[in-house]
């Protein structure tokens, strides 16, 4: 039995049998994009395996790399309590170098929304990792910053395509390491110490960040036929 | 005049029969997120020489059939899926990586003498 199923296993695309140790959390679009294809199947209506109709990309592989980096400390205090700066690391190495990548989506939840703590504003920088991260150095060695954005609160998700920088990233498939800084904007009313620390501690609390990968795999998804002229 | 075939062996014909197959049956539980199993079936029964003629069964199933009734040591047609579907799975891998990934050809949907 154990031969078969291991053999079964890796037509699935797996060594051996998966034995994690916790679920991790199923994003709501993974969701909806299996139950849909769940009830197409019910339904019996023919769908194209090939393509996420919900993400409107080509694809038959959806997988959602967690977070595997870590929160950097700056030495000087007043910095300390207006940055956040984390590294983020995806490993990419789950992805056979058959198949195509359609889609690579950052995730950065910020946590809940709320009708409090509306505030402070945050800018958000991203930049990529160039190289190892050597411990002790205090910001790792980064090229360009490819993404630069302001939200006013510290809540909800927000969405960073990252396509382009895994594609170039990407051979041989390894881990995809990203440099995010949070600078917490202050400039309100007074006790504004107070709330910068409390937000920085808050986030590190509930910043979670993810990455969504789409990709092709040729093998099993065969390019339409042109039609005949 | 046809010669109605008893019920019995109707029943003994090819055709579909229903199987669930549930993961935890396999262990498998502990990494398939959804679905919780998912309704396989399977393909079982005779494929007589007068079977060949009505189901959806191929040519060659068609002479097999034929050569099995003038020589019995030519062995029967046999009872095959002829139409399948896939499903699709979210499971969690070794590097707690959450997939959602489509396997082609699980759900036996027909059966026929092939």
């Amino acid at each position: 039995f154990q031969f078969q199923e291991r053999v079964f296993l890796q037509s699935l695309g797996l060594d051996k049998e998966p034995s994690p140790k916790k679920f991790q959390p199923v994003p709501s679009i993974l969701k909806r994009i299996f139950q849909d294809q769940e009830a197409a199947a019910t339904a019996g209506v023919s769908q194209d395996l090939c393509y996420v109709k919900e993400l409107g990309v080509s694809g038959n592989i959806l997988r959602l790399l967690p977070d595997q980096g870590f929160f950097l400390y700056s030495e000087s205090l007043s910095q300390a309590s207006s940055r956040l700066q984390k590294l983020l690391s995806f490993n990419l190495s789950a992805i056979k170098d058959e198949e195509q990548l359609t889609m690579a989506q950052l995730g950065l939840d910020l946590g809940p929304n709320t009708y409090y703590n509306l505030g402070p504003e945050l800018e958000l920088a991203l930049s990529l990792v160039q190289g190892p991260h050597v411990w002790g150095q205090a910001t790792p060695k980064t090229g360009k910053m490819f993404a630069l954005q302001s939200v006013p609160w510290p809540q909800g998700v927000l969405h960073f395509n990252l396509l382009d920088v895994a594609k170039r990233n990407n051979y041989p498939r390894k881990n995809l390491g990203l440099f995010l800084e949070i600078l917490v904007k202050g400039g309100r009313a007074s006790g504004v110490n107070f709330q910068l620390e409390d937000t920085c501690a808050r986030l590190r609390r509930s910043l979670h960040a993810s990455l969504l990968v789409v990709t092709l795999n040729p093998e099993q998804c065969h390019p339409p036929t042109r039609k005949r002229r | 005049a046809a010669i109605p075939a008893s019920k019995a062996s109707c029943k003994n014909l090819c055709h579909r029969h229903q199987l669930f197959i549930n993961f935890r049956d396999l262990g498998w539980h502990k990494w398939i997120i959804a679905p919780k199993g998912f309704m396989a079936n399977y393909c079982h029964g005779d494929c007589p020489f007068s079977l060949t003629t009505s189901l959806n069964s191929s040519n060659y199933a068609f002479m097999q059939a034929l050569m099995h009734a003038i020589d019995p040591a030519v062995p029967q047609a046999v009872c095959i899926p002829t139409k399948l579907s896939p499903i699709s799975m979210l499971y969690q891998d070794n590097d707690d990586n959450v997939i959602l990934r489509h396997y082609e050809n699980m759900v036996v949907d027909e059966c026929g003498c092939g």
